[in-house]
């Protein structure tokens, strides 16, 4: 554990915080991806199922059900709770262009050939680009609040202190795991249009909207 | 230059 891992956990974990109470407190989920949500229910499915296999750390496990549970309860409210304020008509992003090149190439691309190490890879793969249909629901409303931005750059950051904590562990552990480097780039960079915006126009308090 | 993934990560 170091310093940029314990950062990006947290913002990680803030960005998933960020989404439940903007959700619960305005009793609304307009402006949210519901299917960005249910590609990360996914992705925590896929990774964590060694919670049942392999004991990392009570730190590893509590993370991983806090990640599972409030995302899944995410789901609940966008899908079920709050449905009546749902944007579906703006959230029309095809998942099955994200979810089965991702399950292709964790078939092409992995550690080892087995289903838990498919898996994770194939979370890996997916979690990289789960915030599509977020950002394309942002770019053809031409506009986020604010609130949703402060969630859109929580979620995104987190794997940019990843990339820091892979940097940090090969010096010092001489460790490298390609898949999640690679991956974690891909991440970064879809962020970087987003990013750009946030610090521009939301840190200077101003709404995040897109030029016409 | 270690590969084998622990997993230790989220």
């Amino acid at each position: 554990m170091n310093i940029f891992r314990l950062l990006g956990d947290f913002s990680h974990l803030g960005a998933i915080i960020i989404l439940l109470l903007k959700i619960w407190k305005t009793r609304s989920c307009a402006g949210v991806s519901g299917k960005s949500v249910l590609l990360y229910a996914i992705v925590f499915t896929c990774r964590y199922l060694d919670l049942f296999t392999h004991f990392v750390s009570l730190y590893n496990s509590v993370m991983k059900i806090i990640y599972l549970v409030s995302t899944y309860f995410t789901l609940f409210l966008i899908y079920r709770k709050f449905k009546a304020t749902y944007d579906r008509n703006h959230d029309t992003f095809r998942i099955e262009f994200l979810i089965l090149p991702s399950a292709v190439l964790a078939l092409l691309w992995n550690h080892e050939y087995s289903v838990l190490e498919i898996l994770w890879t194939f979370s890996i793969y997916l979690e990289s680009v789960a915030v599509l249909p977020q950002l394309f629901m942002v770019s053809k409303t031409g506009e986020a609040e604010t609130i949703t931005s402060h969630y859109l750059f929580a979620l995104g950051i987190y794997r940019f202190l990843y990339i820091l904590n892979w940097i940090y562990r090969y010096y010092t552990e001489n460790f490298i795991d390609w898949i999640s480097v690679v991956a974690g780039v891909v991440q970064t960079v879809l962020y970087c249009d987003f990013f750009y915006l946030y610090i521009t126009k939301v840190l200077k308090g101003k709404k995040l909207s897109l030029p016409a | 230059v270690i590969t084998k993934n622990e997993k230790d990560e989220l």
